[in-house]
């Protein structure tokens, strides 16, 4: 028996929103430290790991572990039924094909009930260890998105270049090239507008623009976005979620032949 | 173009 109650119901929308551009299929994992999800796109080079703690649901009742293989694109069909301000339970059972969403309006005079079928899934599932980064950029979500989009439309990959200057993205099309220098900037109003630069090693990494740009369908949930870098590995690109967890996208860097 | 490793590159599979 498993039995989740997310009073901010809209969450469960934007986390769905955030990781359907790149995984069709997912297999959801339940345990008694929360809601949770590993998951590649279909060419294996970029990887997904949610995670939504117990604490942070209003209700939360899992008796067993138990993995449910979803369709996101069904998933998100199922949660646009919901009003931005419902409350969502998401029930399943063991040995059930099926879970089901109920939608509470706040004043509880409107109850939605569906129900979704369950996928068999072959996932395969990565360790992923601790690691110690060589740089750590954080900065306004809408920033990087902004960023990812608009070089998107010059080229196909992005060099991410952290000095002690500041963190610099650029790339190269048939039209021209682009640089774009983000400087440390913790002089501003709120902390969400900061950018902050933590440097151990300079490194720069070459990465594709299109998986960036599909990572960045997460900024509804955080307003700042955390990319660690390591020349021997992936890129992470995180969004916290408030009280919960988050949502980590990884990428592995293109290498020189 | 600049070759991409795929993720088990980098991590092991459990």
């Amino acid at each position: 028996m498993l039995e989740l109650r997310l009073v901010q119901g809209s969450l469960l929308k934007k986390v769905v929103d955030a990781i359907r551009d790149l995984v069709n299929d997912a297999s959801f994992d339940c345990s008694a430290t929360g809601f949770s999800l590993q998951a590649m796109d279909s060419s294996h080079v970029a990887l997904v790991a949610l995670l939504l703690r117990s604490e942070g649901f209003d209700h939360y009742r899992c008796d067993r572990n138990i993995s449910m293989g979803m369709n996101l694109n069904n998933m998100a069909k199922m949660l646009r039924c919901a009003g931005n301000d419902d409350i969502i339970t998401f029930k399943g059972d063991d040995g059930s094909d099926t879970v089901s969403f109920m939608f509470e309006s706040p004043t509880q005079d409107k109850i939605s009930d569906f129900e979704m079928k369950l996928m068999d899934i072959d996932s395969e599932r990565l360790g992923i260890p601790e690691a110690k980064y060589q740089a750590i950029v954080r900065m306004p979500s809408t920033e990087f998105a902004r960023i990812c989009k608009d070089l998107g439309s010059i080229g196909d990959t992005v060099v991410i270049s952290v000095t002690k200057e500041g963190v610099k993205f650029s790339t190269r099309g048939d039209i021209g090239s682009a640089n774009i220098v983000c400087r440390q900037n913790t002089d501003v109003d709120k902390p969400e507008q900061a950018t902050t630069v933590e440097m151990n090693d300079p490194v720069s990494l070459t990465f594709a623009l299109r998986y960036m740009n599909s990572f960045t369908k997460a900024t509804p949930l955080s307003n700042q976005v955390t990319i660690s870098l390591s020349s021997e590995l992936p890129v992470v690109v995180e969004y916290k979620i408030a009280e919960m967890g988050y949502v980590r996208f990884y990428l592995a860097p293109k290498i020189e032949e | 173009a600049m070759p991409q490793p795929r993720m088990t590159f980098y991590f092991r599979r459990f």
